[in-house]
């Protein structure tokens, strides 16, 4: 409840895991320009990279730094700003220099240079920095982002960027980012688009996502998306993550709270679904959550999970009334496949053995990877499925190979959730533009 | 770089999920990994 600082309100910022990010291109800052490796992160705003100021951070000894006195365009500005990411922080302090992107010059533009780089992600990160392709109501210090300039400076045709990953791994090409317009040589068909619901991130709604063409049932009234070159992985509530898992199986984490709440109230439940009861408003009844009149938030109450030592930890009963809220979804969906009892309970205890750790990875077996389900994601009134080789990461070779789900957990309160993050799993897939022009974003398949 | 048809590309590399990247992934997750689960309940 305490109010926000400036830069504090970007908390989706602050779920991002650029440890896995995988595409880098390079830049160009100051007269003549310094080289950088740096993201192209559609999930901020800002462009930072480590200054020669740097002296106490290990992540600075093994990053190109920026010599303002080096650059015969560089203006102070000295401003000092700091970015929360969740894998760590960056601070320092606004400087003014021309920015070199492909052949283009963009002047004049402001950027951090960062003098503080405490966290481990940056001291093994292969880039130098990010530079940020959201919009400036996400900016750190409200710092005009790089491809505002770009268009405000007449740099480009027209107002919109493209991505293609390349997903091959045979190939020596990474991809290719477009400012301008779309290379039709790495799309086929024509783009579906989707208008941008919440300025700041390349954010839209879409709708249910299915899992071997069956509904999730979480998202058939809607999610936010977030299109995020800059995160790796696709980030989604736990509900359906765990149900991916299930189908997949994916190793998660046994949830004593998930198993507790299936035991001591999974025949309540059950009995209330059935007496069609309002599905969200079933938590409160029993007394796991109270109703605000659009979902369930937790009541605070003591948990019952081991009655011999009831606890009262805020953090539990909100675990609890969490895991309600999903128990309730998942028996929905076993109801409307006219499931017995007996099944749904032994499903929903394999679900709770499935329940991802957040924003953390989860393993599946390599030779299965042939027999697993197609995802599919809504959008825009249309499926764009995801076959298993496209969403499961293999690491390492034969016998020494691994294999890692593309899937993570991710699960932001309303109003602002539930969110997906589509990273470069879905990216990769899925050629896609953003129309700063027409506030759109549009998907078509990868060439 | 830009071309004939107005558009400016730039070729991005790709950096490989190795092992060393997950190894230092863990570590993250341990060190963020109480607020990431806090976030993951709704809480601030």
């Amino acid at each position: 409840g305490a109010p926000l600082k400036e830069g504090e309100e970007t908390d989706i910022i602050a779920l991002k895991n650029y440890m896995n990010a995988q595409y880098f291109g390079e830049i160009g800052i100051g007269t003549p320009p310094q080289k950088f490796t740096v993201i192209f992160d559609t999930g901020s705003s800002n462009l930072w990279v480590p200054s020669s100021k740097c002296y106490f951070s290990i992540a600075c000894l093994f990053h190109t730094k920026y010599k303002s006195g080096r650059s015969s365009s560089y203006h102070k500005n000295g401003k000092s700003a700091s970015i929360h990411y969740g894998t760590g922080a960056i601070s320092g302090f606004f400087s003014t220099d021309h920015v070199k992107v492909g052949d283009l010059v963009v002047k004049t533009q402001d950027f951090i240079e960062a003098t503080k780089e405490p966290s481990v992600t940056f001291v093994v990160a292969k880039f130098d920095g990010i530079l940020g392709l959201g919009f400036q109501e996400i900016s750190v210090g409200n710092a005009v982002p790089v491809w505002y300039n770009m268009v405000d400076q007449g740099l480009i045709k027209e107002p919109v960027f493209s991505f293609w990953f390349n997903r091959n791994a045979n190939d020596g090409e990474g991809g290719e980012i477009v400012f301008g317009g779309a290379d039709p040589n790495h799309y086929k068909g024509n783009h579906t688009y989707v208008p941008v619901t919440q300025k700041g991130y390349w954010q839209f709604e879409m709708g249910d996502v299915l899992v071997g063409g069956q509904s999730t049932g979480f998202c058939n009234g809607g999610c936010a998306a977030i299109a995020d070159s800059g995160t790796s992985l696709l980030a989604g509530p736990t509900t359906i993550i765990a149900e991916i898992n299930q189908k997949i199986g994916a190793s998660g984490v046994v949830s004593q709270e998930c198993k507790a709440v299936v035991a001591e109230y999974g025949q309540q439940i059950l009995q209330m679904l059935l007496a069609e009861v309002q599905p969200g408003k079933i938590c409160s009844s029993i007394g796991l959550c109270t109703f605000d009149g659009k979902q369930g938030v937790s009541a605070g109450i003591e948990s019952v999970v081991n009655k011999d030592t009831r606890r009262s930890a805020a953090g539990l009963s909100d675990a609890m009334c969490n895991v309600c809220e999903m128990a309730v979804v998942w028996m929905q969906n076993q109801i409307s496949q006219n499931q017995t009892q007996e099944l749904i309970f032994n499903y929903l205890n394999q679900l709770c053995e499935k329940l991802p750790s957040p924003m953390g990875e989860s393993s599946v077996d390599c030779s299965s990877v042939a027999s697993m389900p197609d995802i599919s994601f809504t959008i825009g009134g249309k499926k764009f499925s995801l076959k298993p080789e496209q969403y499961i990461l293999q690491v390492g070779e034969g016998y020494a190979a691994q294999c890692i789900s593309g899937f993570t957990a991710l699960d932001v309160p309303p109003p602002r959730g539930p969110l997906w993050i589509l990273g470069d799993v879905f990216m990769g897939a899925y050629h896609t533009v953003f129309d700063y022009g027409n506030m759109r974003v549009g998907f078509a398949d990868a060439a | 770089l830009a071309s004939a048809d107005g558009l400016v590309r730039i070729g991005l590399k790709k950096r490989p999920i190795d092992e060393n990247n997950r190894i230092a992934a863990r570590l993250v997750e341990k060190e963020e990994g109480p607020l990431l689960a806090a976030r993951r309940y709704g809480l601030r």
